[in-house]
């Protein structure tokens, strides 16, 4: 399955 | 990056900066709690995990930097600096932060993203955010009136994540497939326990007097 978008928020 | 987000974080910024500018200035820290304090170095070490292996930005690696070694600082300066950790009074400080920390671990483990060591970690890290300020909060209440700074410190530090809120709900409506919805539960939660400082403060601002929190 596609991987959780990178976490761009602090 | 929008508005609401650089506003969150500026925010978020101001209340370590008006922090580390009380206990510099005044070399003491009466009137902060340690636990608080710990509680936020935990959060920001185990969210920043991905800081060495995912690159996003020059503002994000800098910012992520800034908040762990500020935190840090700061606990550092209340435990162990020789004139400030004088001042920390740890029997009003009381509250059971552990159990905070076991609470949100276990709620991470079940609620989470995926099951990665990171995302586990990061589900955590939101988690004890949003309860991080609750020994603050007690404390505040037991001190009765508090200096300015730390009054200023607080609000500030709740009123970040309400513009993250206000983010979430921007890049909800623009940007496709954006569900934040772990972040934004426990950002609506962590603004919510603020509520009634938020409410106090706005009435000793109204009548130009000193904060004063219902025992």
């Amino acid at each position: 399955c596609l991987q959780p978008p990178p976490k761009d928020e602090l | 990056m929008n508005i609401f987000r650089f506003a969150g974080d500026m925010t978020h910024l101001i209340s370590i900066l008006v922090l580390l500018l009380k206990i510099y200035a005044t070399k003491s820290c009466s009137g902060i709690s340690l636990k608080t304090q710990e509680l936020y170095a935990i959060v920001f070490v185990a969210r920043y995990l991905d800081l060495f292996t995912d690159f996003i930005s020059v503002y994000n690696t800098v910012m992520k930097l800034v908040f762990i070694g500020c935190s840090l600082a700061i606990v550092w300066c209340m435990r162990l600096h020789r004139v400030v950790r004088r001042t920390y009074n740890k029997d009003v400080d009381t509250f059971r932060h552990y159990f905070l920390v076991l609470g949100c671990f276990l709620l991470a483990l079940f609620v989470h993203e995926k099951f990665t060591f990171q995302e586990v970690l990061w589900a955590f890290s939101i988690y004890l955010e949003a309860v991080a300020i609750l020994p603050q909060l007690v404390l505040l209440q037991r001190s009765g009136n508090v200096d300015n700074l730390t009054v200023q410190y607080v609000f500030f530090l709740g009123a970040y994540r309400a513009f993250y809120i206000l983010n979430w709900i921007y890049r909800y409506l623009t940007e496709p497939h954006f569900g934040r919805w772990i972040a934004s539960v426990a950002g609506l939660v962590q603004t919510a326990l603020y509520a009634d400082f938020f409410y106090y403060y706005f009435i000793s601002w109204k009548n130009n007097a000193k904060l004063q929190l219902p025992a």
